[in-house]
């Protein structure tokens, strides 16, 4: 994790559904890779970051400092993916539901 | 009554499972995910979908829930009916497609021996040969919960009889959708072949099942998936009883808030001018004993009436001013 770059990116997190307890009512899948973000989104945000206008002003009048106190952009996710998941209900029934944001896509300051 | 055409687009047609005989062939490692109980068709029908679905995410609108119902059997007048409990269904959850899959075998009348007229002495009698596979009918019938009722018959469907045993899907859409409506989630279905069922159906691995197709408006919401899959606290101790409600928290450890328990107007030091609970007989303490060593554990304090009433007579014996150095104290008296 310490090589991970400075700025806000993508950083890799697979959730196992054992580790919240979930995995006796789900069936599949029991695991899935679910990304975050994490970074900095300070003065001069690259455009990877892909700030929205609204982050960038916010970052300029930070760096500026004319107003005290104004943070710095968050570092969010910008594209998600669905993720289909097969689980027992409580009646045991089986059943499949399509939940969207479930992963990260891409990141981005906001 | 209800003739659902049997349409090439029903979703077991479309998930090429028509014709399935043995799940169990067809589990392979998703048995284990199962468990031992689930290892039925509808079992093999939802794996088949999720890889769908989990292969393409459906298009919006396409519907994003599929649930599946099995049934539970009771032999009413000695005829095998399969009741279907669908009150899991959410509120948010729209139908788009309600089918059943039955299993289903030709089910060749018994060839039986026909009374010989007897014209003349042992002249062999002939057996019918049997005649052509006997028509069945699928009646569904729905009931709100715990009615005697048979329930009102929302649908009859004639089955011709199959070329061998194979797995069946009917659209049950529209029926499936009225009882809804009218507030009937319990709904029944009877294979009615016009016999007697030979002996008492068992449940068995054929047992058929309702899947429903629906658009769950609120898959969007926030936190939608906490909805349904948030079953218990994450943080409570111990691992849930699976017989618990969902979201209930049988955590032993009551939360307290940590308030003050007396006014603190005094400079007294919490703990000094209580006797330890042990102690019966009222000694006054010296001014070395009371600090026998830096840190002193606190004592509960009492209530602020006995605090008073010990305060007026341990005064005199063990009233603690607090002690500033002579430098502080000139410093204090030239103030």
């Amino acid at each position: 994790q310490w090589d991970e770059p400075r700025v806000c990116s993508r950083r890799y997190l697979k959730v196992d559904f054992a580790d919240i307890g979930w995995n006796e009512w789900i069936i599949s899948p029991k695991s899935f890779d679910a990304y975050y973000c994490a970074g900095a989104c300070e003065f001069p945000m690259p455009k990877i970051v892909r700030p929205s206008n609204h982050a960038t002003i916010q970052s300029i009048v930070r760096a500026v400092g004319i107003v005290p106190g104004i943070p710095e952009p968050c570092c969010v996710p910008d594209k998600m993916n669905s993720l289909g998941v097969l689980f027992l209900d409580e009646n045991r029934n089986v059943v499949l539901k399509v939940y969207p944001n479930m992963s990260v896509e891409t990141c981005a300051c906001r | 009554s209800h003739t659902a055409p049997v349409q090439s687009n029903t979703p077991a047609a479309a998930d090429n499972l028509v014709g399935y005989k043995d799940p169990q062939r067809f589990l392979g490692d998703a048995a284990a995910a199962l468990g031992p109980g689930a290892q039925d068709m509808v079992a093999v029908h939802m794996l088949r979908l999720y890889e769908k679905y989990s292969r393409r995410s459906p298009r919006p609108g396409a519907g994003n829930t599929v649930r599946s119902f099995r049934p539970t059997l009771e032999v009413i007048n000695q005829k095998a009916v399969y009741f279907f409990n669908l009150t899991s269904m959410q509120d948010s959850e729209m139908i788009l497609t309600a089918t059943f899959h039955f299993y289903s075998e030709p089910r060749w009348p018994q060839a039986h021996e026909v009374p010989c007229k007897q014209r003349a002495k042992n002249t062999s009698c002939r057996l019918l040969p049997p005649g052509p596979p006997s028509r069945q009918h699928l009646l569904f019938r729905s009931l709100s919960q715990n009615t005697a009722t048979q329930g009102l018959l929302r649908g009859a469907m004639a089955l011709a009889p199959p070329p061998r045993g194979l797995w069946q899907a009917k659209d049950i859409s529209s029926m499936v959708k009225a009882a809804r409506r009218d507030g009937e989630l319990l709904l029944s279905a009877q294979l009615d072949s016009g016999e007697k069922d030979h002996g008492v159906p068992r449940p068995s691995p054929h047992a058929p099942y309702i899947l429903i197709y629906a658009n769950d408006l609120a898959i969007s919401e926030p936190n939608s998936v906490a909805v349904t899959l948030q079953r218990y606290d994450p943080f409570q101790a111990g691992d849930p009883d699976p017989g618990t409600a969902p979201n209930s928290s049988t955590d032993p450890r009551v939360r307290r808030a940590t308030q003050a328990t007396g006014p603190l107007q005094d400079n007294e030091l919490p703990g000094l001018d209580e006797r330890p609970a042990h102690a019966s007989h009222t000694q006054h303490y010296h001014k070395q004993e009371l600090w026998p060593s830096p840190f002193r554990a606190l004592k509960p304090r009492a209530g602020r009436k006995d605090r008073r009433k010990k305060g007026q007579d341990l005064f005199v014996a063990s009233s603690q001013m607090l002690h500033f150095d002579e430098k502080t104290m000139q410093k204090a008296r030239r103030k």
